[in-house]
């Protein structure tokens, strides 16, 4: 199980549609500061279930969608599509590739897909919690939070590894 | 659930003896439990000790030492209760040459079992990259990728702009 | 007592706008006043717009152009109300190439004002040295210092190895 | 004024009796992780009068003295001494140099002393007072602190520039 593919829309600084195409093995982010790395690891956590706009960096979870430049209008939806590959079946789901969407629209109303149908936030939590996927379980190490696995209390670290097991 | 947290802490702490060793070489590190008699709610402690100094305390180690002992702890839960991918962004600025070049070295063994997804400034850890992805703002504030497929053992090599459709 | 305020709030204020100008062309940013109606009690808030961008909360700037904003902020009150010396521990990681060197050239004009003692890993950091302290710990767990006189403008070069009596 | 000479024997790192010779300019310090940088910038801040244990990194003020290592043995005291030019007359005393040390003892005793003239804190204080030093200006910027001044709240940033004027 890998991640394969992920497109981003409206998402951040991401305001044209981003495709990125992984394979398995070590792929290495670069850029220039305020490029935009950043707010691709957190389009990778919003699509698997983040709900805490602190988490994001922004104040309200609207913050997430494009807000425009002097160049650009602000767009109205953030979009974000993962494909996972599911050939070794570690996802309860009868598919090869799984394909997890998220949208937001400024209305404040969101919406879930897995393989294009429509579901809730719990059908994804569902599906991903026994894969091991997901920023609680520090697979997803954000900018300056490689600290709080120390700084934390004991109670924290026992349960990074409970929720790994 | 205490018999799985028991068991994943073992594995976790035997993992972490090796990694620790590898990254503090003539060190001592491990991981203990604060309270081993009641595995129902103990929590996780780590003790450090790099080598030839006496100070176990992880709060006197210095900014690099500390970066490492979590990555140490990161890498053990990792070994032991495996995902399939791991997003780290920007975890290694405090390291210095000798330490970057211990860091990298583990890192790069997820390669055979994970993916593993790193944002980075540091040139060496480019390196170990099989894909790059140059993220850009070309000026006006949205976000482009150009991905570029390093040199494989196998010697293919293939550069493909992804990004906006 | 609010006249100082005041007066040293104007000066460090107009200090910012050039030292932001410099370290984010085509940007915008300035200093305010929280309540400008009442001196006494009011805070101080900075606002930060980089080149070709909208967003203007600093919580949502990324990593390394959040290090340049309070780079800015200090060095903007280090030249409104100067200190015979400053002591900066590893303040730049984050930064990229080009923020790099903005942040070196103004750093490097502290020198005819003050004295600065820069703790860093970047290779970059130390070309900008008329000093170089190099510390290390010898295996034995004991800090040692070696001071090198780097070639200053005139051609003097001198190296004693300081420490121990 | 500047900073002309720094004397540490004993305090935290640094067993043996260590002398920094200072100059005007910039001073870039260097070293592996853990070699004693970060403790060369808390003795500074601790012969200046730093009252903060945690600010020290340590748990309690005793953690300040050289603790042994393996093949030393710990030692009963700490003791830094900063000489300060002051042919500028800036600090209020009659001296073209003063010298500002500080003991602490394993027993808890702490001694301060200006020019060898034994002393109070609250006359180190005073006679720094005036002349724009220490930690709270933020002319002393410990690692990973640079980012409090943005993230801590308006009435900070003020105090900030309220203590440099
Ligand atoms: N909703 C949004 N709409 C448009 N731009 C946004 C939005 N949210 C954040 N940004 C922009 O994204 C930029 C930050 O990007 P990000 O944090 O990903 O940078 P980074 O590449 O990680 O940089 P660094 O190397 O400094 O960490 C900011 O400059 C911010 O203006
Ligand atoms: N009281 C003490 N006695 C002996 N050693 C001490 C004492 N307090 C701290 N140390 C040692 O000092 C080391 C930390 O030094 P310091 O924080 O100065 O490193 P550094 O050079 O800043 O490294 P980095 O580049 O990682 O930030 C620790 O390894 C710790 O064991
Ligand atoms: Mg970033
Ligand atoms: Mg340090």
């Amino acid at each position: 199980m890998f991640l394969r593919r992920l497109v981003i829309r409206g998402f951040k600084s991401f305001a044209d549609k981003t495709v990125f195409d992984f394979t398995p093995g070590v792929a290495v982010i670069v850029g220039p500061n305020g490029s935009g790395k950043s707010n691709l690891v957190d389009a990778i956590a919003w699509v698997l279930g983040e709900q805490g706009a602190k988490t994001l960096r922004g104040g309200k979870m609207e913050d997430v969608i494009f807000a425009g430049t002097p160049k650009r209008p602000a767009l109205g939806r953030a979009e974000v599509e993962l494909t996972i590959d599911n050939s070794s079946g570690v996802l309860p789901i009868d598919f090869t590739e799984v394909s997890v969407r998220r949208t937001l629209f400024r209305t404040g109303e969101s919406e879930y897909a897995i393989n294009d149908v429509p579901c809730r936030l719990l059908d994804v939590q569902e599906l991903l919690s026994d894969s091991g996927i997901g920023r609680e379980l520090h697979t997803i190490v954000g900018q300056g939070q490689l600290d709080e696995i120390l700084a934390g209390r004991p109670e924290d670290r026992r349960a990074v590894i409970e929720e790994a097991s | 659930i205490v018999e799985i947290f028991g068991a994943a802490f073992q594995d976790v702490a035997r993992e972490f003896n090796g990694v620790f060793a590898r990254l503090f070489p003539g060190g001592e590190g491990r991981m203990v439990l604060t309270d081993p008699d009641d595995l129902l709610n103990s929590g996780v402690d780590v003790e450090a000790r790099p080598a030839g100094k006496r100070v176990k305390r992880v709060s006197l180690l210095s900014g690099g030492e500390r970066s490492l002992v979590a990555v140490a702890l990161l890498f053990s839960v990792f070994r032991a209760r495996p995902s399939p991918f791991y997003l780290l962004d920007e975890v290694e600025p405090a390291l210095d040459d000798v330490n970057l070049h211990r860091f990298l070295e583990i890192a790069a063994e997820f390669r055979d079992r994970s993916q593993l997804l790193i944002v980075t400034h540091q040139k060496r850890t480019m390196e170990i990259a099989d894909v790059l992805y140059g993220i850009s703002m070309a000026g006006e504030g949205v976000s482009k990728v150009i991905c570029e497929r390093l040199e494989t053992p196998d010697g293919a090599q293939s550069e493909q702009p992804a990004g906006a459709d």
